[in-house]
Order: C-alpha cells, then sequence, then structure tokens
C-alpha cells in the first residue's frame, strides 16, 4: 500500500503538534483544491505554506527534514499553479 | 556530522515565493 508523502511526514510528526497541525492545513488546501474551491484553497495552500517554511527552518537534519522541504515545494507548486489559473480566469 | 546537499534549503528562495503568493493579482 503505498502511502502520500505528506501522511508519512504527519505518522513522523507526532511528536509536533504545530508541524501535524500545519500538515493538516496543506491536506484540507489539497482537498479544496482538488474540489475546485479555488479561493479556499489558494487562502489554505498561503496558511499552511508560512506555517511550514517556519517550521522547516528549525528542523534539524535528516529524513523528516528532506520530507517536509520535498512537501513544501510540491504545495508551493501546487498554489502558485492555482493562483495563475485564477488569474486568466474570468471571475 | 554528514550534511547531504539536498539539505541546503534556500528559505529566502521560499518566503520570497510565498509572499509573490500572498500578493494580490
Amino acid at each position: 500500500q503505498t502511502i502520500s508523502s505528506r501522511e508519512l511526514l504527519k505518522e513522523m510528526s507526532q511528536n509536533k503538534p504545530r508541524l501535524f497541525a500545519a500538515l493538516e492545513v496543506a491536506s484540507a488546501a489539497v482537498a479544496k483544491d482538488e474540489d475546485g474551491m479555488t479561493a479556499d484553497a489558494l487562502d489554505l495552500y498561503q496558511q499552511s505554506l508560512g506555517e511550514l517554511i517556519l517550521m522547516l527552518s528549525a528542523e534539524l537534519a535528516g529524513r523528516r527534514r528532506e520530507l517536509l522541504h520535498a512537501e513544501i515545494q510540491a504545495l508551493m507548486k501546487r498554489a502558485e499553479f492555482l493562483k495563475e489559473q485564477m488569474k486568466t480566469s474570468d471571475w | 556530522n554528514d550534511h547531504a546537499p539536498y539539505e541546503d534549503i534556500d528559505f529566502e528562495d521560499l518566503s520570497k515565493r510565498l509572499e509573490d503568493l500572498k500578493k494580490k493579482t
């Protein structure tokens, strides 16, 4: 069974409530994104990314830091793509 | 102390991208 890197990160963040919470917000952002609720999704992406970048700066070198960095880049890409879409759409 | 290249994270770039994202279109 495959597990997403975000889920794996959550597993590894049980002892870090703030990081865990930020990952939950990221999951909510992706869910909204997939439901086509772009404005809500972008707002949640911004919230989670701000928090995750802070968490990353305090994270010690290791597997969790590596996964967190990759996750932030993936979320950033999704959020930037979403923003571009919103810019070009009529509403 | 092993320090892999992927650990070199450009926080300035990440922060800038986040700021760009927050700017209203």
